[in-house]
């Protein structure tokens, strides 16, 4: 057996079916819970079935891509898989629900997936379990449709036990054989429990009951007529089941038919309206790009014409000085009175503020932005990228500009004093990137938009859904090309996707898990490529940078990000990790 | 000529043995081209955990193997396959245990 190395840090396990609406739901689930009573009869292990997507263990139908970037191939090959423990998705167990499966289970149908075998293997995972090379156990890789009947082989056993240790209560004929001896291997050898009873037999107690080994025979013939007769009920009332079910099927059928022309119809209404709300801004975007213009030319027009009052005023009061000195040198010459003019008025040159300056006197939230400003020594950035040679770092609505020299003064700036057509009320970018075209590419939410220099290139912004991403996501972690390939890569949470640079979409066969960027990490804040060549990833306050050929980061512990991107000075106790 | 002849093509194998953790995942981004002798190795990994004869050949036995229905899970323990979380970095690397 093969222990993956994580492991539940409990023992009463609670879990969850999501398809509840589905046809075999409840069969499913009968499964389910027998197979996990196989796990919990060996093991310290307690399960509980509950209603609630905060289950530690999920169990889930899907088909084709489902969201975890590992995705099912129809019928045939892949049958299922399962996530090792952990928080969030760990212990989840995914069936594909394009297989033929057989909830049959213990009767002489044969048709199908044994559905039981399957679940007990997943679940096996669920609990911290690998797959082993031993083909009798239950985790072997590859599917066997043999009768598992509860009892679990050894090398399962043991790695179950080695996790979460044997179960104390031991009576019973199937306790775990850690010492066998004559008397215990008899009684497995008559007394195998199938998986379709309970797994417990507290009414069977042979040190209690020492006649029991004497009367075996007798007693072997009641048992076994006991099960016929049970097996026959069980049968008649799976066949009665089975009816009812067919019916409540063909019910449900035709519910599910009816709900989905009305969510077609919803969607349908949705779209429509989407569209009209995507060409209402885009007008309304046109309208406040002409006001802006109209604005921005209003004002040199004021501009030149306070110029041209202001050169007027200038050379009206230099011809009016000439002609007072004249007047002043002829009195002094001829002792001619001069006349009294009026006294000259000064005319003060319109002051050209910084925009800032103006913002600053006429924006009264532009007081509390400042407090918000980050600190450059101490931050995450939510976006970093390789902007014609300069490293551009994003963080809130503020950015910083690195070029040959280091950090350009006066940052951090907003980012809207250079991409004013960003939206006013941008609070942060999610990711940004210079595509092969030379446009920066800035993802905002659920919308991307691309810039030429600082101009909005027409249609933009456009939702991530153009792009051929799910329309379920709600934002861009990072953007990046990949030195290795230069292809160009966006990730989100635990998945990540690749571009087609030439059609601009998404490739077939992503999303993929983030895993595969190993030591990365999900949910990254950014990432890019730097002038190195070299891919770097970011984190909180860290980095790390990426070995391509090894395809995994070049560092297991993150770097700070101030001291390399911001070049700031360390702290008289920070070192690097390799000094250290 | 007595070589038994495989019915599957290589592409499919390379995928698999990519798909199950015997060669590194990572192929799958960066194409990286394996030696022969590399991919022997991983077929002889896969036919061993597969409990059929080790030839580091696909042959039909190997081409049944990968044809057969599975779980989807990774066959080798890797930071790559299926861990929920990458919660491991400070505590170094995974110790894997085997009988």
């Amino acid at each position: 057996y093969v222990l993956q190395g994580a492991k539940w840090h409990k023992t009463d396990l609670t879990w969850s079916m999501v398809n509840q609406s589905m046809p075999d739901a409840y069969k499913a689930r009968m499964l389910v819970t027998r197979a996990l009573s196989v796990w919990e009869y060996h093991s310290k292990l307690t399960f509980r079935e509950v209603y609630s997507d905060q289950a530690d263990i999920q169990i889930l139908f899907a088909r084709r891509q489902h969201g975890d970037g590992y995705q099912f191939d129809g019928p045939g090959q892949v049958l299922a898989h399962a996530f090792y423990p952990s928080e969030g998705r760990g212990g989840d167990a995914h069936f594909d629900a394009d297989e033929t499966w057989n909830f049959d289970s213990g009767t002489h149908n044969r048709r199908g997936t044994n559905f039981l075998n399957v679940a007990l293997h997943e679940l096996g995972h669920s609990l911290g379990l690998g797959h082993s090379s031993d083909p009798k156990a239950v985790m072997f890789a590859w599917y066997q449709d043999i009768d598992v009947e509860g009892k679990l082989p050894d090398d399962d056993r043991n790695g179950i036990q080695e996790l979460y240790g044997s179960r104390e209560k031991t009576w019973g004929p199937y306790r775990p054989q850690t010492t066998p001896t004559t008397t215990t291997t008899t009684t497995m050898r008559t007394m195998v429990y199938r998986a379709d009873n309970p797994p417990y037999r507290p009414w069977y107690d042979p040190s209690k009951n020492p006649n029991k080994e004497r009367n075996w025979a007798r007693e072997r013939q009641e048992e076994e007529r006991r099960r016929k007769e049970q097996e026959w009920r069980r049968q008649e009332q799976e066949r009665e089941e089975r009816e009812r079910e067919e019916q409540e099927r063909e019910k449900k059928e035709r519910e599910e038919q009816e709900r989905e022309e009305e969510e077609r119809e919803e969607k349908e209404r949705k779209k429509q309206e989407r569209q009209k709300q995507e060409r209402e801004e885009k007008v309304r975007q046109e309208r406040r790009r002409q006001e802006q213009d109209r604005e921005e030319q209003d004002n040199r027009r004021r501009e030149r014409e306070r110029d041209r009052q202001y050169e007027k005023e200038q050379r009206e009061r230099h011809e009016r000085q000439e002609r007072l000195n004249r007047e002043r040198k002829n009195r002094e010459r001829y002792g001619v009175r001069a006349p009294v003019t009026p006294p000259s008025t000064t005319t003060m040159r319109p002051t050209r503020k910084p925009y800032y300056t103006i913002v600053h006197q006429q924006n009264h939230h532009h007081k509390k932005q400042r407090k918000l400003k980050p600190d450059t020594c101490m931050t995450s950035y939510d976006a970093i990228s390789m902007i014609r040679s300069e490293l551009f770092i994003f963080r809130g609505p503020y950015l910083w500009r690195i070029g040959k020299s280091g950090l350009y003064p006066g940052y951090p700036t907003e980012i809207r004093r250079q991409w004013s057509a960003l939206p006013v009320n941008l609070t942060q970018v999610d990711a940004v990137y210079e595509n092969q075209q030379g446009h920066i590419v800035f993802f905002i939410g659920r919308q991307y938009y691309v810039f030429n220099s600082v101009n909005l290139e027409p249609g933009y912004p456009k939702p991530l859904v153009s792009m051929g991403l799910p329309p379920t996501l709600t934002h861009i972690d990072a953007a990046f090309v990949w030195g290795h390939n230069n292809h160009t890569f966006l990730t989100s949470d635990t998945l990540y996707w690749r571009i087609d640079d030439n059609t601009g979409e998404v490739e077939p066969s992503y999303p993929r898990d983030m895993s595969l960027w190993s030591g990365v990490g999900y949910k990254i804040d950014a990432a890019f490529q730097y002038k190195d060549g070299k891919t770097y990833f970011f984190k909180n306050l860290g980095y790390w940078e990426f070995d391509d050929d090894r395809m995994k980061v070049a560092h297991a512990r993150p770097k700070l990000s101030a001291p390399k991107w911001m070049q700031c000075a360390r702290g008289s106790n920070e070192v690097d990790d390799e000094l250290r | 000529a007595t070589k038994p002849k495989a019915s599957i093509s290589e592409d499919i194998v390379y995928n698999y043995l990519m798909q199950f953790d015997y060669l590194p995942k990572s192929d799958l981004e960066t194409g990286a081209l394996r030696t022969e002798e590399q991919l022997k190795d991983a077929i002889r990994s896969l036919q061993s955990f597969g409990n059929i004869p080790v030839t580091g050949q696909i042959d039909s036995a190997t081409a049944r193997l990968i044809q057969k229905p599975r779980c989807g899970v990774g066959d080798h323990k890797s930071a790559n396959s299926f861990s929920a979380d990458n919660l491991y970095h400070d505590i170094g690397p995974h110790v894997r245990v085997r009988r």
